[in-house]
């Protein structure tokens, strides 16, 4: 790590290389909420799978046990107060992931609270 | 994070920004990387929302997350989100929700799909995210359509404390003018960065180095290039142009020598 961390502004880095361009998907708002994520959740789920056992791992070091199984306990009971379609959608992104309705939950509410 | 709305000497708007998310989430010595930011990258996608046929609006998400940081809708209005450190938290207000039942307030995630999906121009997108109860903190970037428009939403939680409405663009032409572009970063415009977090002074620096005759998304694209705007958080930038709809986003790496965060 550089002991300045601005030493002048960049003036080339434009254009960005093609492949660090991110693929692009449809987001079907007449589909039902549980459908719209299936497409998108099936060709991303190793890697969101991936993520979220990392994130339980971190939030259960940054919350301590006491407080990590506070959250995790609501955490089902948290994805039924959600309101239409989100709750729904986070169901449907479950069963296209694998994934635990609550750690959905928990990936979704992560962005929410980090600011502690 | 840092987001950057531009205008060009004949008005028209150019929005950028960079994500940033992963700070003390599990630093990787041997590859000088953050565990998160790099497991958040293969998630980052393209959005286009359709509804009967029609694009509503497309966004650049992480997969999985139902709600939007980085959106553009075509001739109304482009939007990013920034996070906002206060003592006061969004960890507060999921435990409002959780344990008190309070579920009066909105999460970021769900306000910024009704925005997106119910918004039909730039005051309603404005008064929408103004004045709704928050469950986090937060700022929201907002530019329209028009010379001028163009905002930087300092969030609170309640839906009465809303700061900084009047930063706005200017619509004179004058290149003189520092309003020809609004930077947001994670600070209040009202005070500045701490020195161990300064993203603002250089994005601000390579702007005016470049001066307004050059504002265009290539600028952008190479501020938020500079380090430590660019640094090793960065998950992804994205630019858009509101006239055209175009939005883009890259994957970013920050290779050494650069700076945590």
């Amino acid at each position: 790590v550089q002991k300045s961390p601005f030493v002048g502004c960049e003036v080339n880095a434009f254009p960005p290389n093609k492949s660090a361009a991110v693929p692009k998907y449809v987001i079907n708002l007449n589909l039902a909420p549980q459908d719209r994520w299936t497409q998108l959740i099936t060709d991303k789920r190793d890697q969101l799978r991936a993520l979220v056992s990392d994130m339980r791992n971190l939030t259960r070091g940054l919350l301590g046990d006491w407080l990590f199984n506070v959250v995790i306990n609501n955490l089902d009971h948290l994805t039924t107060t959600l309101p239409s379609p989100y709750r729904e959608e986070v169901e449907g992104i479950s069963k296209a992931s694998g994934l635990l309705v609550s750690e959905v939950t928990l990936y979704n509410i992560f962005y929410e609270v980090f600011t502690f | 994070c840092t987001s950057i709305i531009g205008q060009d000497a004949n008005g028209k708007l150019y929005h950028g920004r960079n994500l940033d998310f992963g700070l003390f989430l599990g630093w990787n010595p041997k590859e000088h990387t953050w565990k998160v930011a790099e497991l958040l990258k293969p998630l980052v996608v393209q959005q286009e929302w359709q509804r009967d046929g029609k694009t509503v609006y497309e966004s650049v998400n992480y997969a999985g997350y139902v709600g939007v940081m980085t959106a553009v809708k075509k001739d109304k209005f482009t939007f990013s989100l920034d996070e906002r450190f206060v003592m006061e938290g969004g960890y507060v207000g999921l435990l409002e929700w959780m344990l008190l039942g309070d579920h009066k307030q909105k999460w970021n995630a769900f306000i910024t799909r009704e925005v997106m999906e119910g918004a039909e121009t730039y005051e309603a997108a404005k008064h929408m995210l103004s004045h709704t109860r928050l469950l986090a903190p937060v700022y929201f970037i907002l530019g329209g359509a028009k010379p001028g428009q163009g905002t930087i939403i300092t969030r609170w939680r309640d839906n009465f404390h809303t700061d900084d409405l009047s930063t706005k663009l200017s619509t004179s032409s004058s290149s003189s003018s520092s309003a020809w572009f609004l930077v947001e970063t994670n600070y209040d415009q009202w005070v500045s960065p701490p020195f161990y977090d300064d993203r603002r002074t250089p994005a601000v620096h390579c702007l005016r180095a470049a001066g307004r005759a050059n504002m265009s998304l290539p600028l952008l694209y190479n501020v938020l290039s500079t380090r430590p705007v660019l640094n090793k958080l960065t998950t992804y930038t994205s630019l858009m142009q509101v006239n055209s709809g175009e939005i883009g986003a890259w994957l970013r790496s920050c290779d050494d020598p650069c700076w945590p965060w």
